[in-house]
C-alpha cells in the first residue's frame, strides 16, 4: 500500500455561543451577516495552512458558506 | 476535504495525513473575534484509519487526540464505538454543562463572564434561528471495499479536464446529482483519481468524498439534510448512496437532537431512539447488519450500525 491515500476523514462540528454584543446583534437581525460567515477569506486560508488543506472553491446560500478544500 | 460555515457553527471535514486538530487552537481565537466566544457543543469523531502510522500530531493515536482536546476543554468525554477487532468508530464529544462549556485556554475564569452574558445565552441556547434547529440531524455513511465498476467513475479519463468540469461529468453519471434536485452543487474531480462534492440546499448541506483505488477505496457521504419520514427516510437515503458505491461494508451514523424527547410516551421515546438499522437491512438485499449500538447523550441520540456485503 506504498502511496495510498487514507480516506476515512476526522470530522469536527463546533457550535459556539455568542457574548452579549454578538446577541445584541442577532436581535436586530443583522447577527447572520456577522458571526463566522463575516471571517475574511485570508483568515480561514492561514487557519487550513495548519490543517494542510488549501480552498478550491466555495459556494454560499444565505445560510451557508461551503469551501471545497484539497487534500 | 471541506469546511461549512454557519454564523454560529463550523463544521470541517478533512480526510489524508491532515492535521485538523491542530487548527482548533486558531479556530476558537477566530470565533471569538467574531463574538463567539464560548463553545456550546463540540463533536470530534473518525472512522479507525486504514494507516494509522502515516498520520502526524495530534492523530498519531486517539489517546493522543483526546489529550489534545481534553487540554482545551473542561467537559469532554470520548467514545470507542464498534468492534475494535473489525472498523470501529471513535467521538469525543462536549456536553453542554449549564448551556456552556468554558475554554481553559481562552475564557481561564468563567466567573469574569458577565451574568447578563450568561443569562443571554440560556435564553438564545434554545432559539432555533440562532442555534439549535429542533430537529437537528446528521446522518454519515462511510463506505469501504467499493465496487471496482462503481469505483471506474471516480477517475480522472484521457482528455478530460480534471478539477470542476470532470466533477460535474461524475455527479451526472453515478447519479449524485440526484440526491438532493434543487441543491446547489460544486464538485471536484482530482487527477488522476479521487472526488469531493459539496452541495447546499438553504441551509443545509450534504458532502461526499472518494477515493476509488483497489485496496483501500473509501467513500463517505454525510448530510444535515432534513430527511421527512425519520428512520425509513433515512434507510432510504442509505439505500440510494450505497446503490451508487456499492461497497464491500459501510457504516452508517445517526445523530438526532430529541428537544421534545422528555414530553414524548416513553415507548414513543424509546422508539425514537432506535436506530434505522432494520430498515436499512430491510432495504437492502446482499447486506447483513453486522453491529448496531445506541447511545443517549445531553440532548442527542446516536445510532451506529454497520453492514457487510455477502460477496
Amino acid at each position: 500500500a506504498e502511496g495510498a491515500f487514507e480516506g476515512p476523514e476526522k470530522l469536527l462540528e463546533v457550535w459556539f455561543l455568542p457574548n452579549a454584543d454578538a446577541v445584541h446583534a442577532q436581535c436586530k437581525g443583522t447577527f447572520a451577516e456577522h458571526g463566522l460567515r463575516a471571517v475574511r477569506r485570508e483568515v480561514w486560508d492561514a487557519m487550513l495552512d495548519v490543517v494542510r488543506c488549501k480552498v478550491l472553491s466555495v459556494i454560499r446560500t444565505e445560510s451557508v458558506d461551503a469551501y471545497l478544500l484539497s487534500e | 476535504s471541506s469546511m461549512f460555515v454557519y454564523p454560529h457553527k463550523l463544521i470541517l471535514k478533512t480526510c489524508g495525513t491532515t492535521t485538523l486538530l491542530k487548527a482548533l487552537p486558531s479556530m476558537l481565537r477566530i470565533a471569538m473575534r467574531a463574538g463567539l466566544n464560548r463553545v456550546w457543543r463540540l463533536f470530534y469523531s473518525r472512522k479507525s484509519f486504514m494507516f494509522p502510522d502515516r498520520q502526524h500530531y495530534p492523530h498519531n493515536g486517539w489517546q493522543e487526540e483526546v489529550s489534545f482536546l481534553d487540554d482545551l476543554f473542561l467537559e469532554g468525554s470520548a467514545y470507542l464505538v464498534g468492534k475494535t477487532n473489525a472498523d470501529h468508530w471513535y467521538l469525543y464529544l462536549t456536553a453542554p454543562q449549564d448551556n456552556y462549556c468554558t475554554l481553559k485556554s481562552i475564557v481561564a475564569d468563567a466567573s469574569a463572564l458577565s451574568e447578563l452574558t450568561r443569562i443571554e445565552a440560556r435564553r438564545h441556547a434554545s432559539d432555533p434561528r440562532l442555534l439549535q434547529p429542533e430537529d437537528d440531524q446528521t446522518v454519515e455513511i462511510l463506505m469501504t471495499d467499493l465496487d471496482r465498476d462503481a469505483a471506474q467513475a471516480f477517475y480522472h479519463r484521457l482528455g478530460e479536464k480534471d478539477g470542476h468540469v470532470g466533477g460535474h461529468r461524475v455527479d451526472a453519471e453515478t447519479g449524485l446529482d440526484k440526491i438532493d434536485r434543487t441543491a446547489q452543487m460544486d464538485s471536484y474531480l482530482f487527477s488522476p483519481c479521487g472526488y469531493s462534492l459539496n452541495a447546499l440546499s438553504g441551509e443545509n448541506y450534504f458532502t461526499v468524498h472518494v477515493t476509488p483505488e483497489p485496496g483501500y477505496s473509501y467513500a463517505s457521504f454525510e448530510t444535515n439534510l432534513p430527511l421527512a419520514g425519520g428512520d425509513r427516510a433515512v434507510s432510504q437515503l442509505v439505500r440510494q448512496v450505497v446503490d451508487i458505491f456499492r461497497p464491500g461494508k459501510f457504516s452508517v451514523t445517526v445523530f438526532k437532537s430529541l428537544e421534545h424527547a422528555n414530553t414524548q410516551p416513553a415507548e414513543e421515546t424509546v422508539a425514537a431512539k432506535l436506530p434505522a438499522a432494520k430498515d436499512i437491512a430491510s432495504q437492502l438485499k446482499g447486506w447483513g447488519l453486522t453491529d448496531r449500538i445506541v447511545y443517549e447523550f445531553d440532548g442527542y441520540h446516536f445510532g451506529f450500525a454497520s453492514f457487510e456485503h455477502a460477496r
